[in-house]
């Protein structure tokens, strides 16, 4: 179970601070994981008593006669409850239970936020990639299939419009071929060519947390030859951040390049301690 | 008693901090798990004068009775007079039908008599739990500690860190955090904020 108590003696008026906690909850608390299960009692609540506040000061609150509703001190006081409410979240992850290593799962795509969140979790949920992480193994293949059955993109290739055009394309032809009409005589081989394509938009990297090089495992698709030495250096550390790219700044189609949204994650790997602790928690 | 904390896991444990003005944080035993001898677990978190306050819930179907309680209790402030928090490890209150509603309540109310309230005053305090699902709450261990809870009340490092410490289940080291900050409009005032959490397994956060 997660709880989380934050308080400040800024002055902020309720509907305003309610409103940030629900916003800024999303990027934070809501961005970690170490076993992937959902507690009954998860709670984070925040006060500000505005007992720093000078006299005569109002509390901050949204309105529309600001730039986008905020204040100039709202704004500055937005980015520093985002990235304490991050802090203090990643805090949890460092002490997950039997957790060795603390992960940074960034995700890139051009689809969507909510595409680029989903791949993070389902990464971050995935047994044997956080096992993997625990036996120092750079086990691209793992984090690839979690990829791959990332609720809902595993239904609508959403992460390769290409491959849903030549998916929908290919069920025609059979139908066509079936009713003895049209082209129809799509040989095995132009069908499998024209089949859902391995995403060649996707491309995976561990990041060291030292600043040295990236070590790429997969570019568009298409595997690497991995460097295990390297590989190993990397994941003897205790930080690690896996990049993933669901673009590579091209068109999707005949549409414009679009823009790219970014979700960021935080886990931890999975130990024979983490099955020790919670085989002997008694109830 | 101090929990040892794990040579690895000290770098992240504050020696000092910069808490928010008008804010009190204290600790003590209730022994809410019978094999707990001798770690405080109970913590509260209050502003002296009530103040704006907000949370975000799980969205387990399954939410516990401090969930619904504080849920409550925010609604029917709207977000306003809030006292603070109190706090128990050891114990979820989770699944335990109206008895464990009327106990995180009686936290509540517990916690807000030492502020003064009477039976007609709306509550003031929210309630949160942590600790094993299922097992109901030790509630008169925990309303005769509260007093004793009110009384370690204090605004130095050591009474934050007490009630960081008190929270924890399975956790390895107490997790708290504060930062001081400036606003534009007011450049030459400090303001602080500070926080506390816990968790270490049974954690993939789904709030609002």
């Amino acid at each position: 179970t997660l709880l989380a108590t934050v308080c400040t003696d800024a002055a902020i008026d309720p509907d305003t601070l309610a409103k940030l906690l629900r916003h800024h909850t999303q990027t934070s608390f809501n961005s970690i994981s170490i076993d992937g299960d959902t507690s009954t009692n998860d709670t984070l609540a925040c006060f500000a008593n505005g007992a720093a506040t000078p006299e005569g000061v109002q509390p901050m609150a949204y309105d529309s006669q600001n730039v986008n509703g905020k204040s100039d001190d709202l704004r500055v006081f937005e980015q520093v409850f985002s990235t304490f409410l991050k802090d203090l979240a990643k805090l949890v992850v460092r002490d997950g239970e039997g957790a060795t290593k603390f992960v940074t799962i960034r995700v890139r795509s051009d689809v969507s936020f909510v595409t680029a969140k989903r791949v993070a979790v389902s990464i971050a949920r995935s047994a044997l990639v956080k096992t993997a992480l625990y036996g120092k193994d750079a086990n691209w293949g793992r984090i690839l299939c979690a990829i791959g059955y990332a609720p809902g993109l595993m239904s609508s290739f959403e992460l390769d419009a290409d491959a849903l055009k030549i998916g929908e394309q290919v069920k025609l032809d059979r139908k066509l071929a079936r009713m003895g009409k049209g082209s129809g005589r799509q040989d095995a081989s132009e069908n499998k060519r024209r089949a859902p394509v391995v995403n060649s938009r996707t491309s995976v990297s561990f990041i060291p947390s030292d600043g040295s090089k990236e070590l790429k495992l997969l570019v568009c698709g298409e595997p690497e030859a991995v460097d295990e030495v390297r590989a190993k250096e990397i994941l003897e550390m205790e930080d690690l951040e896996i990049l993933v790219r669901l673009e590579d700044g091209t068109p999707r189609g005949d549409g414009p390049v679009r823009s790219v949204r970014e979700a960021v994650f935080w886990t931890c790997d999975f130990s024979h301690e983490y099955v020790t602790i919670n085989g002997d928690y008694r109830t | 008693a101090e929990r040892s904390i794990p040579a690895a896991k000290q770098k992240y444990v504050p020696t000092s901090g910069t808490y928010p003005k008008g804010f009190l944080a204290g600790s003590a035993f209730a022994g809410v798990k019978a094999s707990n001898t001798k770690y405080d677990d109970l913590a509260l978190i209050v502003s002296e004068v009530p103040c704006p306050g907000a949370a975000v819930f799980t969205r387990n179907m399954f939410r516990a009775a401090p969930v619904k309680v504080s849920g409550d209790i925010l609604r029917l402030q709207q977000n306003k007079n809030i006292r603070g928090v109190v706090i128990n490890s050891g114990c979820a209150n989770a699944v335990t039908g109206k008895l464990g509603l009327e106990h995180a309540e009686a936290m509540s109310r517990a916690t807000d008599k030492l502020f003064g309230a009477d039976d007609a005053s709306l509550p003031e305090t929210l309630v949160m739990s942590t600790g094993v699902i299922g097992q109901r709450l030790p509630i008169d261990r925990i309303t005769s500690a509260i007093p004793k809870l009110h009384a370690s009340l204090g605004s130095t490092h050591e009474h934050w860190l007490g009630a960081a410490q008190a929270i924890c289940t399975t956790d390895t080291f107490p997790k708290l955090m504060s930062r001081t900050f400036t606003l534009p409009s007011h450049p030459e005032t400090t303001y602080s904020i500070a926080g506390m959490t816990k968790g270490a397994g049974m954690i993939h956060p789904n709030m609002a």
